[in-house]
């Protein structure tokens, strides 16, 4: 059968597929997966970014039918589409937090998601810690750290301090990690990130009717919250999953009906019916986790956190 | 629960989702 390649970028590696012709999106995304050896699913999808603007891969539609760049090969960057509630409880297997981790510490290393410097600094240590694994004054000496990307460029801004002196602060924190093997360190540096405001939030511009106010829709784990434009961290207004009736659009106009009868239906526009297709989806594949998680774990998910649990405890004896 | 009614508009009711899966 004819083929047509793509190369697919996840947070370490580069892969390159053939694909068929009449792929779907699930095809590829599958294949992916079992190459990845990811069975958490559920989190991720394939990205691609077509004039300018970032859309993930659907995955009942063919892949040649979507409006995919057209190069060869064709790029997908994969990576988690959905974020969990709980990071601790949610993710089991080491690969998908390792994936997370790495993709969270690329969102505060790139200043998407505002953490203070203080947090940073420990943030960095666990990220030292999962990547060198314990500290030992003989093996790591100053300037050990010199060619890692540690820090957000504001922190290494906003301070007076040479990296000399970055590092001491990060290798004494570092230090006090020891016996801490990999994968609980990068689940340390997950934990500590989850609670940052910025986490895990879809941002989106939207204008509210005619008085045109800008604003910014957040769509998350929990629902959807509206923002000022000037103000990330805390919500003016949250419509909780369990507390939405309807989403819908027409055009660029988005609704949002709440359970509540008496309560204000809520009115906006997004910049184009793109963007409102996206809203939505994000907004399906979110409340959908968000029932999952409350009902009884289906059978793969009640193996593979026995599987953790017994993978944990073996490695703590090893460790 | 997730009507695509034409091109440009779509719609999807929680309550619907919710009790589909109970």
């Amino acid at each position: 059968p004819k083929t047509f390649k793509v190369k697919v970028i996840t947070m370490d590696a580069e892969m390159e597929f053939s694909c068929e012709m009449k792929w779907k999106g699930k095809d590829l995304f599958d294949l992916v997966c079992r190459t990845l050896g990811l069975r958490e699913t559920w989190f991720f999808g394939l990205q691609y970014t077509i004039k300018g603007v970032r859309a993930w891969l659907k995955l009942e539609k063919k892949v040649l039918e979507q409006e995919i760049p057209k190069e060869d090969p064709i790029k997908f960057c994969f990576l988690a589409k959905f974020y969990p509630e709980k990071v601790e409880e949610e993710l089991l297997q080491e690969i998908t937090q390792h994936l997370f981790f790495l993709q969270v510490k690329k969102q505060i290393l790139d200043e998407e998601i505002y953490c203070s410097p203080e947090v940073t600094v420990l943030l960095a240590s666990y990220a030292v810690q999962a990547k060198y694994g314990d500290y030992d004054p003989n093996f790591h000496k100053p300037g050990f750290l010199a060619q890692d990307e540690l820090l957000p460029q504001r922190v290494l801004k906003q301070y007076q301090m040479t990296v000399h002196m970055w590092e001491e602060k990060i290798t004494a924190w570092y230090a006090e990690h020891r016996g801490i093997a990999r994968d609980e360190a990068e689940m340390n540096y997950l934990k500590i990130a989850q609670d940052l405001a910025m986490y895990g939030v879809n941002y989106f511009p939207i204008e509210q009717n005619k008085n045109h106010t800008d604003l910014l829709l957040g769509v998350d784990a929990k629902g959807i919250h509206v923002y000022s434009i000037n103000n990330r961290f805390s919500p003016n207004k949250s419509f909780e999953w369990s507390a939405i009736r309807n989403i819908s659009y027409s055009e660029k106009e988005l609704t949002i009906k709440p359970l509540d009868k008496k309560a204000e239906v809520f009115k906006f526009f997004s910049s184009q019916l793109k963007v409102n297709k996206l809203i939505l989806q994000l907004c399906i594949g979110n409340h959908d986790l968000f029932m999952k998680r409350r009902r009884v774990d289906s059978i793969e998910i009640q193996q593979m956190k026995a599987q953790a649990k017994e993978e944990k405890a073996r490695k703590k004896m090893e460790h | 629960y997730f009507a695509r009614k034409a091109n440009h508009k779509g719609s999807y009711s929680l309550v619907d989702a919710l009790k589909s899966k109970v």
